[in-house]
C-alpha cells in the first residue's frame, strides 16, 4: 500500500501489518509509515532495526503529553469526573482509583451518578466497601447531578480530599445523553467552583476506530483532560489512542489491566510501545 | 462513501476506453482502505480483496460499458455473502428445558442481552428462565435479577458463593420442575486467554449441552474480534453471535470479520439499552453500513 525505498516490500508490509492490527487506524499509519519513508528511510538506508527502533521513538514522542499531576493541595476536595461508552470499565476503573488513594491516605468519597442502569450504585457499593471509600447515592432513576451534589458537598463538609464521580455509560451519538453529561458538569461548578478538576474518559482497549469518535465527542463536549485505557491484559493493543493523543492532546493517565482493585497502572509510553511491537 | 469513493476513481477512468488491470488495482486499494477505516481484521480485508480481485481482472468488469458500476457490483455482493446471505435463527428445538449460554468479554453486552432475549422469547409466547451464573463481578446477580423484575420473568437465586457450573446444573432442574421451556444462563465476562475461565464454560457445556452457545460482541470491537472469536469457537464451539451496541456510530467491521473467521451467523444485534432493543440481523444492512 505504502512504498519505501529503505525497506523492501516484505519489510514494509510486516511493519504495516503490526500497525493495522494493533488498531492504530489508517490515518495514523499513513503518518507514521510517510515518517519511515521520509526522515527514517534517508539516514539508515540498510539497517531495518534502526528504522524500527525510530518508528517506535516517533510513536513515544506522539503519547508523551505534558501532564499536570494532579493538585490535591489547591483542590480539597479534588473533584474527578468519569464518563465513557457502555461496559468501557468506568465503574470498576473508579474501584481501583478508590483503592489507590485510600492506600496514599487519602479520604474519598464516591458519587454513584449512574442512577439508570440496573443494579449500578449495588456494584459500586461493593467496590466502596472493598477499598474504604465512602459511598454516595441516590434513588434508582433520579437526577444524577443531585447525586453528584451531594457528594461534593458531603466532600466539603468533612474534609474529604477527593470526589470520584461514575457517571451512566453513554453513547457519544445520543444527543440527549450527552446534554445530560454536560448538566453534570456544571452541577459539579456549582457545587464548587472549579469542579469537576479532572475529567476521564475510560476508553476499552479493543474498541477499534470507534474511540476516536467517541473522544472527538466527549471533548467536544466536557474538556477532558485524561483518558484511561482497559482491558490490557487482553489481546488487544490499545493502538487508537496514538491518533487520539497526537490529534486532541489528551494524555492516558492509567490503564486497567485486570478486574481487582489492584489491576491498574500509572500510563508508561515506553511499554506501551514496546507492547505494541511483541 | 465507498460508492462516492470509487465513482471518483472510475470517473477518472472513464475517458480512456477500456479499464486496464493498474485501474482496478487502484480501486481495490480504496476499497482496501475503507475496510480497514471500518475495523474489518487486517487479514480478513487481504483475504476479501483477493476474492473481489479475481471477479474484477475478469471479463465481468474489464468488458464492461460501465465498468465502476460492475466493480462495486462484486465489491457488494462478495461482502453480502461473506456477511451470510440470509439471516439465521436461534435453534431451540429440542425436549424442553432448552438452555441457550451467553458468553463473551467483560462489558460486551451478555447480561443486558439475556434481558432482550428473554423479553423477545417472552412475546413469542415462552416460558424463559433467567439464571445468573456469573458469580465475580460486584452486584452481576442483582442487576440480572432486577432485569427479570422489570420483565416479569423467573429468575435462579444465584448467590456469589456458589459455583457456577451447580448453578447451571440446579436452574436447569428447578426450570424442569416450574415448567419454564427456555433456560437462558447469563455467564460472567472473560478473556479468551484466561484458560480457568475459558475452561469454566466448557465445565458448564459439558454439564447442561446448551443448545445454543451464543457469543455476544461488541459492534465497536477492532481488530481483536478476529481473535476472540477464534479462541470462543475453537475452545467451546460458537452456534450464533449476538453483535451489541449498533446504535452507536461505529462502522462494524468486527462483524465481518467474526463471520469470517468462525463461519457462524450472526442472529441479532443490540440496539439501544431497554429490553426490546434488539433485532434480527440483516447481512445487507449490515455490509451497507461496514462499506460506508
Ligand atoms: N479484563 C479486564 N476487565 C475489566 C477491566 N476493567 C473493567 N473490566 C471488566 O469490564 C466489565 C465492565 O466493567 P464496568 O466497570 O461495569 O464498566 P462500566 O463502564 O462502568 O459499564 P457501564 O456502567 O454499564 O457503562 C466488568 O466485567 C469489569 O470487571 C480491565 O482492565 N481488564
Ligand atoms: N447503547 C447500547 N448499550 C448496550 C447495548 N447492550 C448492552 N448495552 C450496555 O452496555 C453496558 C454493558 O452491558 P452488560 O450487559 O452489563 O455487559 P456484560 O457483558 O454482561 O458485562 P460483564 O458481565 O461485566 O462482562 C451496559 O451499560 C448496557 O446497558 C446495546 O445494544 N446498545
Ligand atoms: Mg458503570
Ligand atoms: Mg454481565
Amino acid at each position: 500500500m505504502f512504498g519505501s525505498k529503505a525497506l523492501d516490500d516484505d519489510e514494509l508490509e510486516e511493519i504495516e501489518e503490526i500497525l493495522f492490527t494493533a488498531d492504530i487506524g489508517v490515518k495514523t499509519a499513513q503518518k507514521l509509515l510517510e515518517y519511515i519513508e521520509k526522515e527514517l528511510s534517508r539516514k539508515d538506508k540498510s539497517r531495518p532495526e534502526k528504522i524500527l527502533g525510530g518508528l517506535q521513538e516517533k510513536i513515544r514522542s506522539m503519547l508523551s503529553i505534558e501532564t499536570k499531576p494532579l493538585d490535591f493541595e489547591s483542590n480539597k476536595p479534588l473533584v474527578i469526573l468519569v464518563v465513557g461508552v457502555n461496559g468501557t470499565g468506568k465503574t470498576t476503573t473508579i474501584g481501583k482509583l478508590a483503592m489507590r488513594f485510600t492506600d496514599e491516605g487519602k479520604k474519598v468519597i464516591l458519587a454513584a451518578g449512574d442512577t439508570f442502569r440496573a443494579a449500578a450504585a449495588e456494584q459500586l457499593q461493593v467496590w466502596a466497601e472493598r477499598t474504604g471509600a465512602q459511598l454516595i447515592r441516590g434513588q434508582e432513576g433520579g437526577d444524577p447531578g443531585a447525586v453528584v451534589y451531594d457528594a461534593i458537598s458531603a466532600a466539603k463538609s468533612q474534609n474529604a480530599d477527593l470526589v470520584i464521580a461514575d457517571t451512566a455509560g453513554r453513547l457519544h451519538t445520543k444527543v440527549n445523553l450527552v446534554e445530560e453529561l454536560k448538566k453534570i458538569h456544571r452541577v459539579c461548578g456549582k457545587a464548587m467552583p472549579g469542579a469537576p478538576h479532572e475529567v476521564w474518559l475510560v476508553l476499552d482497549a479493543t474498541t477499534g476506530q470507534n474511540a476516536i469518535n467517541q473522544a472527538k465527542q466527549f471533548h467536544k463536549a466536557l474538556e477532558l483532560t485524561g483518558m484511561i485505557l482497559t482491558k490490557l491484559d487482553g489481546t488487544a493493543k490499545g493502538g487508537v489512542i496514538i491518533g487520539i493523543a497526537d490529534t486532541f492532546g489528551i494524555p492516558v493517565r492509567f490503564i486497567g489491566i485486570g478486574e481487582q482493585a489492584a489491576d491498574l497502572r500509572r500510563f508508561d509510553s515506553e511499554a506501551f510501545v514496546k507492547a505494541l511491537f511483541t | 462513501s465507498l460508492s462516492d469513493k470509487l465513482g471518483l476513481t472510475f470517473k477518472r477512468l472513464k475517458g480512456h476506453g477500456k479499464l486496464s488491470e493498474s485501474n482496478i488495482k487502484d480501486a481495490l486499494r480504496d476499497v482496501r482502505i475503507n475496510l480497514l477505516e471500518a475495523d474489518v481484521n487486517y487479514r480478513v480485508v487481504k483475504d476479501f480483496i483477493a476474492s473481489v480481485k479475481k471477479r474484477a481482472m475478469g471479463k465481468e468488469v474489464l468488458a464492461s460499458l460501465t465498468p465502476g458500476q460492475q466493480f462495486i457490483k462484486i465489491v457488494n455482493e462478495e461482502l453480502i455473502s461473506l456477511m451470510g446471505g440470509k439471516a439465521g435463527e436461534l435453534d431451540l428445538a429440542a425436549r424442553p428445558p432448552v438452555a441457550v449460554m451467553l458468553c463473551g468479554l467483560q462489558g460486551s453486552g451478555k447480561t443486558t442481552s439475556v434481558g432482550k432475549l428473554a423479553h423477545m422469547l417472552k412475546k413469542m409466547g415462552r416460558r424463559p428462565y433467567l439464571v445468573p451464573a456469573d458469580v465475580y463481578r460486584p452486584a452481576a446477580i442483582e442487576q440480572l435479577t432486577k432485569l427479570a423484575g422489570d420483565l416479569d420473568v423467573p429468575v435462579f437465586p444465584s448467590t456469589t458463593g456458589q459455583d457456577p457450573v451447580e448453578i447451571c446444573r440446579q436452574a436447569m432442574e428447578k426450570a424442569e420442575v416450574q415448567n419454564n421451556d427456555v433456560v437462558l444462563l447469563d455467564t460472567a465476562g472473560r478473556l479468551h486467554v484466561d484458560e480457568d475461565l475459558m475452561q469454566e464454560l466448557l465445565n458448564i457445556k459439558r454439564e447442561i449441552q446448551p443448545k445454543q452457545i451464543l457469543l455476544v460482541a461488541d459492534s465497536m470491537t477492532g481488530q481483536d474480534a478476529v481473535n476472540v472469536a477464534e479462541r470462543f469457537d475453537e475452545d467451546l464451539g460458537v452456534d450464533g453471535v449476538i453483535l451489541t451496541k449498533t446504535d452507536g456510530d461505529a462502522r462494524g467491521g468486527a462483524a465481518l470479520s467474526i463471520k469470517a473467521v468462525t463461519g457462524k451467523p450472526i442472529l441479532f444485534v443490540g440496539t439501544g439499552e431497554r429490553m426490546d432493543a434488539m433485532e434480527a440481523f440483516h447481512p445487507d444492512r449490515m455490509a451497507g453500513r461496514i462499506l460506508g
